[in-house]
């Protein structure tokens, strides 16, 4: 018998000082969400999409809410759920206008295909439930000025200063 | 990029990703998150991995998937989670982090990046960190 664990992360990077608090904030939220999850009995994939949630939510975090944006602007999103007893996966790249990514992967999952793209991949959500959720919900201050701070090359390349 | 693997009482595993990419990445741009064995990957008879950092590194050194091959090697959680990620910023360039949960329940947690935020909870007691060697 193994204990049950689910181990979280809120992405790699730079962090300001500014965001270590909150960040360390939401991991530890995701954490706690995913234990309460697989103690009241859900299933280990419930418990890991559910965690995923806490954080596509939390704007502090490149994903779902507050994800990093476009050269021109806009929320492009990718996400991926794979599972180990079949080693059955559902993924979505460039997916637009959902909260949570990570749930739409999940309904992949259950597909005869792996991954979905752009805006198939955002209409498959939408025919499955999935709400609608319009752009400037998804858009946050941090992530315009994160853009405009790439235009101005005020930082040396994407990759470096976003988290993830 | 944020990301999340458990394993339950049966041993059986998951892995989940999630993320926006690349501040001021060109439309139509694919990263590693979407791609099993690169951004995520899973394998009851292995270990549950989530990975995150410079796609275009993690994408092309396939970081998940190497570190699958490293615990199928007899390595542990920790040292082939630092391995895989070491040996792509060597390889490639670029920063990456990863978790990782063996199919023992050993937690692997390392990252070439700066930093890179963490928790989970074992019994009863909530384990976290951001800086290197918390």
């Amino acid at each position: 018998m193994i204990e049950p664990i689910i181990v979280v992360h809120g992405g790699a990077g730079n962090y300001t000082y500014a965001d270590i608090s909150r960040c360390l904030r939401g991991v530890r939220a995701a954490a706690i969400k995913g234990h309460q999850v697989v103690q009241s009995g859900g299933s280990i994939l419930d418990a890991t999409v559910a965690a995923v949630e806490v954080m596509e939510a939390d704007p502090e975090f490149n994903a779902g809410k507050g994800s990093v944006l476009t050269v021109d602007g806009k929320v492009q999103m990718e996400a991926l759920v794979m599972e180990g007893e079949h080693m059955k996966v559902g993924s979505v790249t460039g997916i637009t206008n959902v909260a949570h990514p990570i749930s739409v992967a999940k309904l992949v999952m259950d597909l005869p295909h792996s991954i979905l793209g752009f805006e198939s991949a955002t209409a498959f959500a939408h025919q499955n439930g999935i709400p609608f959720v319009p752009d400037e919900e998804l858009i946050t201050p941090a992530s315009l000025q994160a853009l405009e701070n790439f235009k101005n090359k005020k930082i040396s390349s994407a990759a470096t200063e976003i988290p993830g | 990029t944020v990301g999340a693997i458990g394993i339950d009482s049966n041993g059986h595993m998951v892995s989940c990703t999630s993320t926006g990419g690349m501040n001021g990445k060109l439309t139509g741009r694919v990263g590693d998150t979407p791609i099993p064995g690169s951004g995520g990957y899973c394998d009851d008879n292995i270990g549950t991995v989530s990975a995150t950092g410079n796609g275009e590194s993690i994408l092309r050194y396939n970081v998940s998937q190497r570190i699958l091959a490293y615990l199928e090697a007899g390595t542990g959680a920790q040292e082939a989670t630092r391995l895989a990620v070491e040996g792509m910023t060597k390889r490639v360039g670029g920063e990456a982090g990863a978790i990782t949960i063996a199919k023992n329940g050993d937690v692997g947690i390392a990252f070439t990046s700066k930093r890179m935020s963490w928790a989970y909870v074992k019994g009863s007691k909530l384990y976290y960190g951001i800086n290197p060697n918390e």
